[in-house]
């Protein structure tokens, strides 16, 4: 059986409404390191990558491998119960049904409980190779959704030009171009603010900013994003999260003609 | 799509 104990609802409440326009139904895979999911989106473009640890759990327990099938707009409406702060404890038996959420409210004696109806959900594993990224960017997360936002107004795509101690977002659209660029920065005062660029070569890809604007809906998880990239191999979007979880957002580059 | 890659030509299935 699996028995996950969450400190805080909000981290799961957060990841699940980052990936939720991305991706409808999935499983979620849990075994003894922790709880995983992988799904594509609709139009296999995107490619969702989620790994909470089971050191993110306090306790953590899980005797076998169980896929919970879970709607994610379901999960969602059910999370929405939870305050922020509650604790947070999945459950499920062996072979379940239905997964079941505890939420305790560490002020008040208040215990919620619901059940989520789980399904069959048949999802192709993808092999994510290990890859030596050529540049490796790591930046604000409010900053890269600043960027992805305000280009998304002017145009489709972004071009995203790695060079020595230099990033550079360049979109071209019907009413005009925009272009920003970030250098590295590093502040003791505020390491918040803080860009660091890890290049061995240049790199110059372009991305749809639909989907980039969808992975900025997990900026609330994460101070610092991590941008990386090779050329002609998806990007690499990675929030990092507390005991070595993540939440990851691949996104196949556009092909010029 | 023309234009867009299918991030299934870049990762295989398992």
């Amino acid at each position: 059986m699996l028995e996950a104990r969450l400190e805080q609802a909000s981290i799961l409440k957060k990841v699940v409404d980052a990936i939720k326009d991305l991706v409808q139904d999935c499983n979620f895979d849990c075994n003894d390191s922790g709880i995983a999911l992988q799904a594509m989106d609709n139009s296999h473009v995107a490619l969702v990558s989620m790994m909470l640890k089971s050191d993110t759990f306090s306790p953590f327990r899980c005797d076998r491998n169980i896929a919970l099938g879970i709607n994610l707009n379901s999960f969602q409406k059910v999370l929405r119960c939870a305050q922020n702060e509650d604790i947070l404890t999945l459950k499920a038996d062996d072979s379940p049904d239905v997964v079941s959420l505890v939420f305790e409210s560490s002020e008040q004696d208040r215990i919620s409980e619901y059940d989520i109806k789980l399904m069959d959900i048949d999802q192709e594993h993808l092999g994510i190779p290990d890859t030596e990224y050529a540049a490796t960017i790591t930046m604000p997360s409010g900053e890269f959704q600043r960027i992805c936002r305000d280009l998304s107004a002017l145009s489709e795509s972004v071009a995203i030009e790695a060079e020595k101690n230099a990033v550079k977002f360049v979109c071209n659209g019907d009413i005009g171009n925009g272009a920003i660029s970030l250098r590295n920065h590093s502040s003791v005062e505020k390491p918040e603010q803080n860009v660091n660029i890890e290049l061995s070569e240049p790199v110059a890809l372009t991305f749809s900013l639909k989907y980039l604007v969808n992975f900025c809906k997990a900026s609330g998880l994460s101070g610092s994003v991590k941008l990386c990239l090779s050329n002609e191999v998806p990007l690499l979007v990675e929030y990092e999260l507390a005991s070595n979880s993540y939440l990851r957002f691949y996104l196949a580059p556009k092909i010029g003609d | 799509r023309p234009g867009q890659g299918n991030i299934m030509n870049f990762f295989g299935k398992k």
